[in-house]
């Protein structure tokens, strides 16, 4: 919260867009100020109208270096943005650096995103230190159609005017934390040697040389990859991860997502049936692909490109009590198959599980 | 002569630290050096106030993490402290 609690004093506040940057088209601008006012309306009692001249409570003005607030803007990159707590005058005011690259998708800098957090700021929020959540100070790009105010922004906002009128409250993401014992993953691969957990927007990365874990935003690396990504393999041999949402995947080459790329699962020789994969590996060994998907699996060969004879297969009838898997990874000759919060370590080999673990046995907890 | 480059380099990243912690972790400015000479010097508790707001390792020395994140775009509003 920021000091000494500032808060406006209605609920019905006003806003005006005193200019417009030049890199974007107006009806774009107004859309994304629009998007950012709603982050805050959908979840408070708080409602924003829009006026065109006379003083609003939140003037939004894109400007330049000193602009005569005590807090020159510092040119492309650095510091973005700024808006003033609840009050008269400047008070609720947004200013966005003029010099920025402002657009309205992950080049540059998105405009909806930056100007959600500066309302913030003008609602009365200061920073927070969850890395997941918009008043994070750090800019950090999600797509605008799969932005969900995280629960940790709700929690502030609503702490200062109430709940929203709607029946049903709104809630929103949370940012995971590697200790959690009720920690869950999306999928799981390997890359080059560090280990990739993805679960939301988030990676969870663990370089086996270093004791930390990593959080990033997927974006952060890939921001063309959606989050949510459901099964992940490495095809060591080929220097490739493959990465699989809904009916759709991407090749990663190296750390570049490959041209070209999603396509659809189907060329991988699924039947329509199947609608996304829950889980996958690769045997590096036999070059056999395995992808799970509900309480079946299939297995492709990566040599001949095509799915081998005789699947889908059940899970439980090659692979023991794990039923359904959530993610999966080779290691080290080892099958590690993630179900909830439970963790095997299967032999292929010897076809059987020689331990159960908790999901996050690989974070130094 | 030309100052050698490792120097050059962290006369900017000194420069850097400063400035990211009077813009947001309110470190007063310090025109006065013989001042600093005699009181002690705030800019440590500062950096370490600043790596535990972004969850990095609270070191109090602008390691390599540290002034990666103070590299990062961001918002102009201040961690800590007033802003009016």
């Amino acid at each position: 919260f920021t000091e000494g609690n500032p808060k406006w004093k209605r609920n019905n506040l006003t806003y005006r867009i005193v200019n417009y940057t030049p890199l974007m088209r107006r009806a774009d601008v107004d859309e994304a100020i629009q998007k950012a006012l709603s982050v805050w309306s959908n979840v408070t009692p708080l409602t924003f109208q829009k006026i065109e001249d006379k003083m609003a409570d939140i003037m939004i003005s894109f400007v330049v270096r000193d602009h005569q607030d005590n807090s020159p803007f510092d040119g492309p990159n650095g510091q973005l943005a700024h808006a003033f707590q609840p009050g008269e005058a400047i008070g609720g005011d947004v200013h966005l650096d003029n010099e920025e690259y402002w657009t309205k998708d992950g080049r540059g800098y998105n405009l909806f995103i930056v100007i959600a957090h500066e309302l913030g700021h003008s609602l009365g929020l200061s920073h927070s230190t969850d890395p997941g959540a918009l008043m994070y100070p750090t800019y950090a790009y999600t797509d605008p159609k799969e932005f969900h105010l995280p629960q940790d922004d709700i929690d502030g906002i609503q702490a200062i005017y109430g709940q929203s009128n709607a029946p049903v409250q709104p809630t929103g993401p949370t940012t995971p934390q590697a200790c959690d014992p009720s920690l869950t993953f999306d999928a799981v691969t390997t890359l080059r040697g560090e280990m990739m957990f993805f679960k939301g927007r988030y990676i969870l990365r663990k370089h086996p040389q270093r004791i930390e874990t990593e959080l990033n935003f997927i974006s952060l690396f890939w921001p063309k990859l959606p989050s949510g990504i459901q099964a992940a393999y490495e095809n060591i041999e080929r220097d490739e991860v493959l990465l699989f949402k809904e009916d759709k995947y991407w090749v990663l080459r190296g750390y570049d997502i490959a041209p070209g790329y999603p396509k659809s699962i189907y060329r991988l020789g699924f039947p329509k049936t199947v609608k996304r994969v829950n889980a996958a590996y690769s045997d590096e060994n036999t070059g056999k692909t395995y992808f799970f998907v509900a309480d079946r699996y299939w297995r492709y060969d990566e040599n001949k490109r095509s799915m081998d004879h005789g699947y889908p297969r059940k899970i439980l009838s090659d692979f023991g009590k794990i039923g359904r898997v959530d993610a999966a990874f080779q290691k080290d000759g080892y099958v590690y198959f993630f179900h909830g919060t439970t963790q095997f370590q299967f032999d292929p080999r010897g076809k059987r599980i020689v331990r159960q673990m908790k999901s996050n046995s690989w974070f130094d907890c | 002569f030309p100052v050698a480059p490792e120097a050059e380099e962290e006369r900017k990243n000194i420069a850097l630290v400063e400035t990211y912690l009077q813009n947001f972790y309110n470190l007063q400015k310090d025109d006065q050096p013989h001042v600093r000479l005699k009181s002690v010097n705030p800019l440590p508790e500062k950096l370490k106030e600043m790596q535990e707001f972004f969850g990095l390792k609270v070191t109090g020395k602008p390691d390599l993490e540290t002034l990666e994140m103070m590299k990062k775009p961001r918002c102009g509003v201040p961690d800590i402290g007033k802003y009016v």
